[in-house]
């Protein structure tokens, strides 16, 4: 089998200065990925290795650059799952997580759950290791400002994004 | 959100996803990202899927699961992902995206929104695009 990886950054709004820092990002994350599978390594890992590409580049919405919630603070979902038997792992709502993604395949690989949230989340990534990161570290300036637009009285953040995905 | 799917030399399919969600969310709402089935699916004897875009619309479709089941009917890739986000379209006006790739290698990148980012290796080859037609 020819190994092959597809990568998608998001179909929200993308700046059209960012064009080609968005085709960039994208096509970092596919060729480490495609890398991984050339040098034998396995579809779960090129795909986690990818997503990390784009989760620490800041254009994108996921990890360091994540979008805020209305609180202003970063909340973060990810998911893996291994087509070979079906394992699977997820974390949801966490917070000073650099790489969710990584924490999902620990919840695969290292517990007997499929998903975990919020504090359990954070408690479990502490008992692996994983190192906290301040949540000011994951915010980007142009979230700040984005979240900050979004308060302003008769933004309505939820009808703006409507066809956008 | 951010996404990925792969197949590897020995035949094994996986998905991947990361997202922050949606902008101003309420705090602890969570969407499709993180729910298997619909954030993402992967399975060995069909391929592997990773969703983005209005995260309750594809939550109530289970979006990649669908996907894969339009290709167990026999829908080439390209075919289930455009099924998966027009049937998602019509019953729950909602819009995203969708990345496929099949056990025998073939993929697709499909997206119901105006743009979408992505990127394929396949054969050294490196494809990417953001528009429609690209």
């Amino acid at each position: 089998m020819k190994p092959v990886i597809v990568v998608h950054g998001g179909a929200g709004t993308i700046v059209k200065e960012y064009e080609d820092q968005y085709r960039s990002g994208v096509n970092r994350a596919a060729l480490k990925g495609y890398n991984v599978l050339k040098q034998g390594g396995s579809a779960l890992t090129a795909v986690e290795e990818a997503v990390v590409v784009m989760e620490d580049d800041t254009l994108f919405n996921a990890g360091c650059g994540s979008v805020l919630n209305e609180e202003g603070e970063v909340e973060m979902d990810a998911i893996i799952m291994d087509g070979k038997n079906l394992a699977s792992g997820a974390v949801s709502a966490v917070r000073c997580i650099a790489n969710p993604i990584k924490l999902a395949r620990l919840v695969m690989e290292k517990t007997d759950h499929m998903l975990l949230t919020s504090k359990g989340a954070s408690l479990f990534a502490k008992s692996q290791g994983i190192q906290e990161v301040p949540g000011e570290t994951l915010i980007s300036e142009r979230s700040r400002e984005r979240w900050k637009t979004n308060l302003k009285p008769g933004s309505n953040p939820v009808v703006s994004q409507i066809g956008l995905g | 959100t951010v996404g990925a799917v792969a197949i590897d030399s020995e035949g094994n399919v996986a998905c991947a996803t990361s997202t922050g969600g949606l902008t101003n969310k309420m705090v602890g709402r969570v969407g499709d990202t993180a729910c298997i089935g619909s954030g993402g699916y992967a399975d060995n004897i069909v391929g592997a899927v990773s969703t983005t875009g209005h995260g309750e619309s594809i939550m109530k479709m289970v979006l990649a699961k669908q996907v894969l089941h339009y290709m167990e009917q026999g829908m080439t890739a390209e075919e289930a992902a455009e099924a998966g986000l027009n049937t998602m379209k019509t019953r729950v006006d909602g819009f995203g995206g969708v990345i496929v790739v099949s056990r025998s290698g073939d993929w697709a990148a499909k997206f119901s929104t105006k743009q979408m980012t992505w990127a394929v290796v396949k054969a050294d080859v490196l494809q990417f695009g953001i528009y429609h037609n690209e």
